[in-house]
């Protein structure tokens, strides 16, 4: 049984494994990363597989920003600010992010936005 | 997020989360749902880290994001990070960061460097401890023997606290949501206490990925913010992950 109030509190769920019904989605599925490539190549497997989705992903954040900042200017500020920021990164991170940014087509700067978005959050 | 990790009455250490994201990002109203949330399902993927043909380490990711917010070193330990919110956050140490302070660490450079190079549960835990960061976080971190279990508490600079498992204390569990543990969570994001009602319900012995999965499946420890659940046995070696959805009625946090 559930409460339909706020939280919604319901009975301790039980038998949901293996995963089915209405709160699964789907299974995650698996990649490799080789991490004896150099950084700028190791996630190019996985983004070209996800670069639709991250674009997307992306460009949802964009509308965010857009709808607080109507002017673009803070998009400009990422796509200008962010780049120089990816040389201060520690190794092999920022390169990492400079090779997903050219596997994915991506600007550089908005794909720096995401990997620092749990700092940029707290904001 | 709501991370566990339990230690059955036979030993075996399981870990478990639920990833939320995207709170106050966007909220779709046809849909009713985050709409950072629904853009970050597509991107889940399970990764596996090799370095000469050997598995060095498994996480569940966002792809595109070189971070590591959940991950395992077989048979070595477990890690999960939630969100920890203070007004001392991230931005101050962005700031630091552009004005060419940079002897701290972002938080998923420093748990990915963790499962990358930390060979032991207490190496990782010290590490994850003591290194300065940028950002405020909680760590849950398990091991591979009975008692290593523990949750850190980070400040930017300082480890506040470290609540481990005590089987003597019968802790058989520790559990973060994302309010430190020694306080009340916010009195409008309660998911701590019926987490810990359904983990307690389930009791010791009974405890395995299947029944974590039961506690990390009921509302509102699931809600509209989950994006994966991730399953991981240390001693197996072994990470699962499955996208949620959170059918209404369903708390929007």
């Amino acid at each position: 049984s559930a409460q339909f109030i706020p939280p919604f509190t319901e009975d301790c769920r039980a038998d949901m494994y293996p995963p089915n019904g209405p709160t699964f989605r789907a299974a995650v599925g698996w990649y490799t990363v080789d991490l004896d490539l150099p950084p700028s190549k190791r996630w190019t497997a996985v983004i070209t597989e996800k670069k639709t989705d991250l674009a997307n992903m992306i460009e949802a954040i964009k509308d965010l920003a857009n709808a607080f900042v109507p002017s673009g200017r803070l998009i400009e500020l990422v796509d200008i600010a962010l780049p120089l920021m990816v040389n201060t990164l520690p190794d092999p991170f920022g390169e990492e992010i400079k090779g997903i940014a050219a596997a994915s087509g991506l600007p550089l700067g908005e794909v720096v936005l995401f990997n620092i978005f749990y700092e940029v959050f707290t904001v | 997020c709501t991370s566990v990790v339990a230690e059955d009455d036979k030993g075996n250490l399981f870990h478990g989360r639920n990833l939320d994201f995207g709170l106050f990002l966007g909220w779709d109203v046809k849909n009713k749902s985050w709409t950072v949330s629904e853009k970050l399902k597509p991107l889940v993927v399970n990764l596996d880290f090799r370095r000469n043909n050997q598995t060095v380490f498994k996480s569940t990711n966002f792809a595109g994001y070189v971070g590591m917010l959940t991950g395992i070193k077989p048979h070595v330990f477990t890690l999960t990070m939630n969100e920890r919110f203070s007004l001392d956050g991230g931005y101050i140490g962005i700031l630091e960061w552009i004005l060419g302070q940079r002897d701290g660490m972002w938080m998923s450079f420093l748990t990915r460097s963790v499962l990358e190079n930390a060979n032991s549960y207490e190496e990782a835990k010290t590490r994850l401890a003591q290194t300065k960061m940028l950002a405020p976080a909680y760590f849950i971190l398990g091991g591979n023997s009975t008692g290593q279990g523990c949750i850190i508490t980070r400040s930017r600079l300082l480890s506040l606290d470290v609540l481990e498992i005590d089987l003597k204390l019968g802790r058989w569990y520790v559990l973060e949501t994302n309010y430190d543990h020694w306080k009340e969570p916010l009195f409008l994001d309660d998911r701590r206490t019926p987490a810990m009602k359904c983990m307690n319900q389930t009791t010791q012995p009974k405890m395995s990925l299947k029944t974590m999965y039961d506690v990390l499946s009921t509302k509102p420890v699931l809600n509209k913010l989950t994006t994966y659940t991730t399953l991981m046995q240390v001693s197996e070696g072994s990470l699962e992950a499955y996208i949620r959805d959170c059918p209404n009625p369903c708390m929007p946090w």
